[in-house]
């Protein structure tokens, strides 16, 4: 199956999410 | 178990795995057998996308702050970080030790590694462990045998961690570390 895969860059971008705080 | 399942929010990334933070605290004066390692490992939270990673991660101490004994463990949700959990049975670890003030950002970049899936190893990875104290991390695989997944770890966390020269790492297998607890062995890599 495909794997759910995320790069640092990508990551680190969802950090500033709303949804993440 | 009765817990209830951790799941992806709305809107928010899932990840490949489930993951699980521990934390534990050594007692270096007295060797430590299983059944107290157990009792001493404590589950934190576990996670389902990386939203709910950072939500935990952002207010967390970060590893170059703590002082002592310590051990912050993350593993996928439904392994223990222990050598006698079936997942881990067969299995080794990378040892990486690094300088003091590498700590912090290496061992952010070796999680991000592992919840992005970058490893590329299929079902190996088991987990990851930073050991506060002796600034060293080890990153827990399935199969200790197979040198082809070992050797693309290393690899990878080359690549990933920006290793600075003269990075001390070392594959050890859980075997090997119940019949020699000692820290690192005469078989070292250096990255130069």
């Amino acid at each position: 199956g495909t794997r759910i895969m995320y790069d640092r860059k990508f990551l680190l971008e969802c950090k500033n999410s709303p949804i993440a705080r | 178990s009765k817990r209830k399942a951790v799941i992806p929010g709305p809107a928010e990334h899932p990840l490949q795995y489930n993951y699980t933070f521990w934390y534990s605290r050594r007692t270096p004066s007295h060797p430590t057998s299983s059944q107290s390692y157990e009792q001493n490992i404590k589950q934190i939270i576990t996670f389902a996308s990386v939203e709910q990673f950072w939500r935990f991660y952002s207010h967390m101490v970060c590893p170059g702050d703590l002082t002592g004994h310590s051990d912050f463990h993350l593993f996928k949700e439904g392994i223990k970080p222990m050598w006698e959990d079936d997942a881990n049975k067969n299995g080794g670890k990378w040892i990486i030790q690094l300088w003091k003030g590498l700590a912090s950002p290496c061992w952010e970049n070796l999680i991000l590694a592992m919840l992005g899936e970058q490893f590329m190893v299929g079902e190996e990875i088991c987990g990851a462990v930073v050991f506060v104290r002796f600034q060293e991390f080890y990153i827990w695989n399935k199969t200790a045998s197979d040198q082809a997944t070992t050797a693309r770890i290393r690899d990878t966390l080359q690549q990933v961690l920006n290793l600075p020269p003269n990075t001390i790492m070392e594959y050890k297998t859980h075997t090997d570390s119940i019949k020699m607890p000692g820290r690192l062995g005469p078989q070292r890599l250096l990255f130069q």
